[in-house]
Formats: structure tokens, C-alpha cells, sequence
């Protein structure tokens, strides 16, 4: 199954 | 101090009405660019990110930029209260824990205000880097909504690819599978009717349909609705808000693990 990637893994803290 | 007058008011009910259902509760920050959101959703599975430009107000002042946390239900009961073509102006002072919304009638026979009380909300700031996208596909609003409508009834997850052929739409369930594909039109009658794709490259990535379905609820923003893919990074789901700024969602892909 596919698993789902958090939003904040994607973008940087800024 | 915060002083800003929106002829179209009802624009900002139906930016509200779009996220409350993924956000609870958010930072909304004004500056001398103007108004600007971004908030994740309860899960951190998806982010909004909505900017109102300060030229798009009759009138705006904002003499040092300041954040007002509130509850977009709360925010949303305010709003519902305002007439649909009615003018909005919001005003705040720089260290209150308020905010003022003024509603006025087209024909000036009618004015309300409503205080909203303000909370503090610690929220992560995330940079979305400018993205050369592998695909971009600009659809019929309606239709967008009506693909993550239909194929929910049938699935949870969708993978959406982009192809010279078009963008396709697939879908599995106990009920069996779906698939919708959407092509170029830009012949249409209707400049609302036209779809069109700009293929880089070929991409498709899969992605929890609920979410995508939560982002059509902007549907009465806008007449078009822009779907942009690259490989192994988040859709941007992008609603204009006419020509006075932008809704947009970022949604994560699902992985195979």
C-alpha cells in the first residue's frame, strides 16, 4: 500500500 | 493600525468557506503587501497558502504587519452574516485582541459590525520554493469538482497522470475501477469551458481523494482551477481569486513504500 508523506517533509521551515 | 475595505466582501466568505473544513484555527497575517494565510491541515497532509494582494482593497492601511489568530469557524459565522454583495472593511489596532468587520449594503441603507475576538495560535511558517513544474493542467473549475466527486463514490485514493494524451484520473474501490480523462479544449465556445495542458514531461502521482475533493469546496472562487505535477512533490491545486490574488493547496503524494 501506498503511504502518505507529511506536507511539512516537502518544504522548508522558514 | 489595520483599516481595509473590500467592495467585493463576499469573496473573503468564500475563501473562508473553502478551509475551515481542513483548518480549524489559523494565523491570518496582514502587511503593506496585504493579506496572506498559510496554514496545514489538522493531519500535515495538505497546506493552504492564500494571499489577497492590499490592491485589491478600495482602501488599505496597515501601518506595521501584525498576525490575527482566529477560529475560521468563528470567522466564518461572522462572515455569513454579511449580505452577499455586500462592502467589507476590516479594522484592527495594532495590539488589540479584536478585529472589527463592517458590513454595508450596495445602497448605504444598511450597516452592521461584528467584533471578533482574536487567540494566539503558534503555527509553523513553511518556504514553498518556486517549482518548474512537469505539468500543468488549467480545467473547468466545475469540472475538477465534479472528477473528485465521481471518483470518490468509487475510491480513496486517485493517481493522476499527465500524459501527451491528457491528464488521466484512475481510481479502485470494492466497486470496481474509474477512470476519467481529460483533454486539451481550447476551442471551446465558452472560454470557461476550455481546458489546457501544458505537458513538460510525463508524471503520475497518487493521492488521498478526500483531500483533493476538501480543495473543490473553493469551486465558487473562480471559474478555472489549476492542477500543477512534478515527480515526487505535492500537487498545487490553484484557484485565482479573480485578479485580486490567489487560493492554493499543496497536497502531498502517497508513496509506494
Amino acid at each position: 500500500p501506498a503511504g502518505q508523506r507529511s506536507i511539512s517533509s516537502f518544504f522548508s521551515q522558514s | 493600525m489595520l483599516e481595509a475595505r473590500l467592495v467585493q466582501g463576499s469573496m473573503l466568505r468564500k475563501v473562508v468557506d473553502a478551509v475551515k473544513d481542513l483548518v480549524s484555527d489559523a494565523n491570518i497575517d496582514v502587511s503593506s503587501s496585504g493579506f496572506s494565510l498559510q496554514a496545514m491541515d489538522t493531519s500535515h497532509v495538505s497546506l493552504i497558502a492564500m494571499h489577497l494582494r492590499a490592491d485589491a482593497f478600495e482602501h488599505f492601511r496597515c501601518d506595521r504587519p501584525m498576525s490575527m489568530g482566529m477560529s475560521l469557524a468563528n470567522l466564518a459565522k461572522v462572515l455569513k452574516c454579511a449580505g452577499s454583495d455586500d462592502i467589507v472593511t476590516l479594522k484592527a489596532n495594532d495590539d488589540g485582541d479584536t478585529v472589527t468587520f463592517m458590513f454595508e449594503s450596495p445602497k448605504e441603507d444598511r450597516v452592521s459590525d461584528f467584533e471578533l475576538k482574536l487567540m494566539d495560535i503558534d503555527s509553523e511558517h513553511l518556504g514553498i520554493p518556486d517549482t518548474d513544474y512537469c505539468a500543468t493542467v488549467t480545467m473547468p473549475a466545475g469540472e475538477y469538482a465534479r472528477i473528485c466527486k465521481d471518483l470518490s463514490s468509487i475510491g480513496d485514493t486517485v493517481v493522476i497522470s499527465a500524459t501527451k494524451d491528457g491528464v488521466k484520473f484512475t481510481t479502485s474501490g470494492d466497486v470496481g475501477t474509474a477512470n476519467v480523462t481529460v483533454r486539451q479544449n481550447t476551442t471551446a465556445d465558452k472560454k470557461e469551458d476550455q481546458t489546457i495542458i501544458d505537458l513538460k514531461e510525463p508524471v503520475a502521482l497518487t493521492f488521498a481523494l478526500r483531500y483533493l475533493t476538501s480543495f473543490a469546496k473553493a469551486t465558487p472562487l473562480a471559474t478555472h482551477v489549476t492542477l500543477s505535477m512534478t515527480r515526487e512533490l505535492p500537487v498545487m491545486v490553484e484557484y485565482a481569486i479573480q485578479d485580486m490574488g490567489h487560493l492554493r493547496f499543496y497536497l502531498a503524494p502517497k508513496i509506494e513504500d
